[in-house]
């Protein structure tokens, strides 16, 4: 399971999802668009216990609306790209839920 | 979906994936033999959009031929490591289409 | 494949990984409990190849016992948090094996 969350959020879903005995590990992202710092939680769980996650996922991490500047593109004359202030949702988080062909512990 | 590119492209290609409407996140990486670091990107899209990311991959993470001399490994006394220069590929992009069981969003 | 493993025996992993003629691609995480930094390895790999590397990673990250004083939560007033030194289990390592339905390389 891979779990992208703003990392407003991160800490106290980090700490609920450890106290709830599950295991997890950080990887500091940064999202395509806004080209900001987030958090991307790994999270190796049994199928059973993906809703309990769910459910802590949205409890903790409330979705809110932010007026963002998206920064000029790197590569300059590109038409297409119009920079007026933009209102993003941010805050929520995505969760993918991949499958698991085995795992092992040494 | 992990993409796995070089530093060179990463830029453009995500510029032009958000372009056309993807979603990505990125995950400062090393890789294993070269030691440099590189990117890999996290998308999460529909089977169906599988197929123009490919297009959008190909089309801009061109591979090169580079002369590098790989780096001692850290434990001493290693004869099989033969510090030669080589040559290798580089740039270029590695890409995982994984399956996704379910895909949530807060 | 996702391989999670302690710091300290990442480098020889990897380096035996390479002279077996893996490919490898490390990303720099941290552990939920711990907060301390460890080690993430992707590697694609066909399914033929899996056992050869979960036997390098049997053989190269050992368990180990250690004493630790997990950090108080970010988060005052959290009555459940008992700061007692705990003996967590180190070393070692956590591998998922996940299933890929493409590889792509450009
Ligand atoms: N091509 C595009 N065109 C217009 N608006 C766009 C856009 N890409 C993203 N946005 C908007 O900007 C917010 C921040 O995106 P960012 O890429 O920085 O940061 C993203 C990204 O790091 C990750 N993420 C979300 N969906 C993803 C997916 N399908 N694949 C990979 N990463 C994803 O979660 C973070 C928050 O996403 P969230 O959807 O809540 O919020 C997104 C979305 O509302
Ligand atoms: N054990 C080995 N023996 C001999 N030559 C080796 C080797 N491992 C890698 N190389 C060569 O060195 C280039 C750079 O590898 P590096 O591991 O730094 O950086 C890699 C790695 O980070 C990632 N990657 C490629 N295939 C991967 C796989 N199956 N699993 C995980 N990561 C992969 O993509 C980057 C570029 O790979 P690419 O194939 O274009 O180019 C590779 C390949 O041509
Ligand atoms: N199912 C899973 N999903 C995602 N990542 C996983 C995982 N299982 C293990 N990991 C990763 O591997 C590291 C070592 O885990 P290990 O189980 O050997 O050793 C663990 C375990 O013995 C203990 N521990 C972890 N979470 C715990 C919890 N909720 N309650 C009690 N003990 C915990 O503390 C040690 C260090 O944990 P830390 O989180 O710092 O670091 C973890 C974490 O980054």
């Amino acid at each position: 399971m891979l779990v992208v969350v703003n990392p407003e959020d991160a800490d106290t879903l980090v700490r609920l999802l450890l106290q709830a005995d599950f295991r997890v590990t950080k990887i500091k992202t940064v999202g395509g668009f806004l080209r900001e710092g987030n958090l991307t939680l790994l999270i190796g769980a049994e199928d059973g216990q993906v809703p309990r996650i769910l459910e802590l996922v949205e409890q903790n991490c409330r979705r809110r609306v932010r007026q963002v500047q998206p920064l000029p593109p790197p590569v300059e004359g590109i038409d297409v790209f119009i920079p007026m202030p933009v209102e993003v949702e941010v805050g929520g988080a995505t969760v993918f839920v991949l499958p698991v062909e085995g795992v092992y512990r040494f």
